[in-house]
């Protein structure tokens, strides 16, 4: 490991470190300046036996310190008792670097401590974050290349639900096709409420309300049907609509005819976004 | 235009609700931390976020059940975890995209247990795919139950049922 990336001492905490920090960026871009910042940590274990696990937050756009200081990182966080004051440092009997190597990855490049020189960097998406996390990897384990024998996994939540296996991909896809180097002891992934689907992400939300007694059996069975376009309103089929289930509203554009229906038999949204509406003038 | 659940909801974590930041916000933005944790300057990144508005995200690798398929298909390992008490990314969903991939049930669903208790449910499917719950856990799995999260997580790299 690179000795300059060492964390020696973590303000707010007293004590000797149950293993070894290491923190630092990773340049993915020479060209852009985008540059990746990484905090690891070692195992308390076997560091050179254990997995090596790369965590990664969500959002888009949601530093992966969420993980190591809310979630399963190394330390407990006692916010200070003083305005202005450092928060102090317990050690997490339930850290994963129990038995684990940690890596915690600021994710794309404007995320938490990452970066980049140029800032058309900052519009990305899946593909190009995917993309970079995996050169960031490559190059990560050149840097420590005492860890390329351990197995490998990627895990994430929420919206790292489309990182992780987008990454995973691109991991799969370098050590096949590409002939990626290093080649990375790829084992497995992990996701944890993870985005996954937008159909079925987006059906889940009602069962689980009603499932979970947010919601009654009636509204349950009332929301089949539901006008999207004014919650109020039952739903209006057309005759010419049968066979059009509920579910279909949020596939658009081929149903975008049926914005805002009613079971009146004039579309509302005609009747209320005329572009001729006269600037000021009273609502009819 | 399309529904995509994402933690924040909202773009500038200072306006999230129900969530507070304020220990993370304190203790990354101060010099001596940023300085031993090797950040760069505050000319560069000029302060740490929870979650930013820097970026402008295009979600453009579509549905990943097509990626899932893919990967377990070829040996690699996945576990699919939910706290059931999230109605951001609620179980409900992947539960729902677990089944629907197709594979054989090779472990039903069953109570797994953490410390003598019922933690959770978990359904284990053919190709190495596992579909976990986590009994009273919110979004951030970890954060709401460490002691069970650890359990799973060991278990899971161990390659242990």
């Amino acid at each position: 490991a690179p000795q300059n990336s060492l964390v020696t001492q973590v303000p707010g905490f007293n004590g000797s470190l149950p293993s070894n920090h290491y923190a630092g960026y990773v340049t993915v871009d020479e060209n852009h300046g985008r540059n990746l910042y990484y905090y690891f940590v070692a195992s308390e274990g076997k560091p050179s036996e254990d997995p090596v696990v790369l965590w990664l937050n969500g959002g888009p756009g949601c530093s992966s310190f969420d993980g190591f200081i809310y979630e399963h990182g190394p330390f407990n966080f006692e916010a200070a008792k003083t305005k202005g004051g450092l928060p102090t440092l317990h050690l997490n009997p339930h850290s994963w670097s129990k038995v684990s190597n940690v890596l915690y990855l600021d994710s794309p490049a404007g995320v938490g401590f990452s970066y980049s020189k140029n800032d058309t960097d900052y519009i990305t998406g899946d593909i190009k974050t995917a993309s970079d996390t995996h050169a960031f990897l490559l190059k990560w384990f050149n840097l420590y290349p005492e860890f390329l024998p351990n197995p490998f996994f990627i895990a994430g939540e929420s919206y790292a639900g489309v990182y992780v296996p987008t990454l995973a991909y691109e991991v799969m896809k370098g050590r096949i096709d590409a002939g990626a180097r290093p080649i990375l002891n790829f084992q497995g992934y992990m996701v944890g409420n993870g985005v996954t689907d937008e159909q079925i992400d987006g059906n889940a939300l009602v069962p689980f309300a009603h499932g979970m007694g947010l919601i009654s059996d009636n509204l349950f069975e009332a929301i089949d049907g539901l006008n999207i376009y004014d919650i109020l309103e039952p739903c209006y089929h057309g005759i010419e609509a049968e066979g059009f289930t509920a579910s279909s509203y949020i596939r658009l554009p081929s149903s975008f005819r049926k914005l805002g229906e009613t079971e009146k038999p004039l579309a509302v949204r005609k009747r209320m976004f005329g572009r001729a509406w006269p600037l000021r003038a009273p609502v009819r | 235009d399309g529904f995509v659940p994402t933690w924040p909801q909202l773009s500038n974590s200072n306006n999230v609700p129900c969530t507070d930041d304020e220990v993370a916000t304190s203790w990354l933005n101060n010099a001596a931390v940023r300085k031993a944790i090797h950040t760069v300057e505050e000319s560069v990144v000029s302060s740490w976020d929870l979650c930013t508005d820097r970026i402008s995200f295009n979600h453009d690798a579509g549905s990943m059940i097509k990626f899932h398929k893919n990967l377990t298909s070829k040996g690699y390992r996945a576990l699919i975890y939910s706290g059931d008490h999230d109605m951001c990314v609620p179980f409900t969903g992947s539960q729902a995209w677990t089944r629907s991939i197709g594979y054989k049930i090779v472990d039903e669903w069953r109570p797994w247990t953490s410390n003598g208790q019922v933690a959770g449910f978990t359904q284990g499917y053919d190709k190495n795919l596992t579909f976990l719950t986590i009994k009273g856990a919110g979004h951030t799995v970890p954060e709401y139950k460490p002691k069970e999260a650890l359990d799973f997580y060991t278990r899971f790299l161990s390659g242990l049922p």
